[in-house]
């Protein structure tokens, strides 16, 4: 399963 | 962190200081559209909203907050300090017809039905159309000074890097971000065509220009 996505980009 | 993402941020922020170069050296903001410089503050001042409630590193924080801050400081340099260089009337680009569409992306794709989550779905949507009326502008004026076109070279680099971390990303963490990489390729998909010029022209030492 992937994982959720997280804001950790700029 | 992967050594793309790092480039790319890196390639981003040296867009930023070329600009600043730019206005400084040549006391002017004259090539550059206001407009697209509003929509890179309101992309950074609505995604980076979590800079108050949300720590992720050093490194994630200092950025957002130069991004956020250097934005703002261009704004602040053609709208006063340099305003008679700036010709709106070649900056004519509707930012409504690139707004009100990526208030309705955002409305229809995000992460979670949340103010924060929301804000962040409209700024991806729209960082990846900001750059629109400067390409509009260019394709105007059919010309640029050099170093307005080494800024939009390393804006393009920063949005390219992202994509081969992405792709590193999803063979080593598993993690995809939909919204993102959809947003990114079209985002980088816009600088092709700019690109293609930058390579064949400018880095070939000439003046960079439109076919008539």
């Amino acid at each position: 399963p992937l994982a959720e996505p997280k804001h950790d980009e700029l | 962190m992967n050594l793309f993402r790092l480039f790319g941020d890196l390639s981003h922020l040296a867009s930023i200081f070329i600009l600043l170069q730019k206005i400084q050296s040549t006391r002017s903001c004259r090539g550059i559209s206001f407009k697209t410089q509003a929509l890179y503050a309101t992309v950074f001042i609505t995604r980076y909203l979590d800079l108050f409630y949300e720590w992720v590193s050093l490194y994630n924080f200092t950025m957002k907050v130069f991004f956020i801050a250097s934005s703002c400081y261009i704004l602040y340099l053609m709208k006063y300090k340099y305003r008679p260089t700036h010709d709106p009337s070649i900056d004519t680009f509707r930012v409504e017809y690139l707004l009100g569409p990526c208030v309705v992306l955002a409305l229809l794709f995000h992460y979670k039905f949340s103010i924060p989550e929301l804000l962040w779905s409209f700024s991806i949507f729209l960082e990846a159309v900001a750059i629109l009326p400067q390409l509009f502008m260019l394709q105007r004026t059919g010309e640029a000074e050099t170093i307005t076109t080494h800024y939009l070279a390393a804006l393009g680099a920063y949005r390219a890097l992202y994509i081969p971390n992405w792709i590193y990303r999803y063979f080593t963490e598993d993690m995809v971000d939909p919204i993102a990489v959809t947003a990114g390729l079209v985002q980088t998909a816009l600088y092709l065509d700019f690109f293609y010029v930058y390579f064949t022209k400018v880095l070939q030492g000439q003046k960079f220009e439109l076919p008539a």
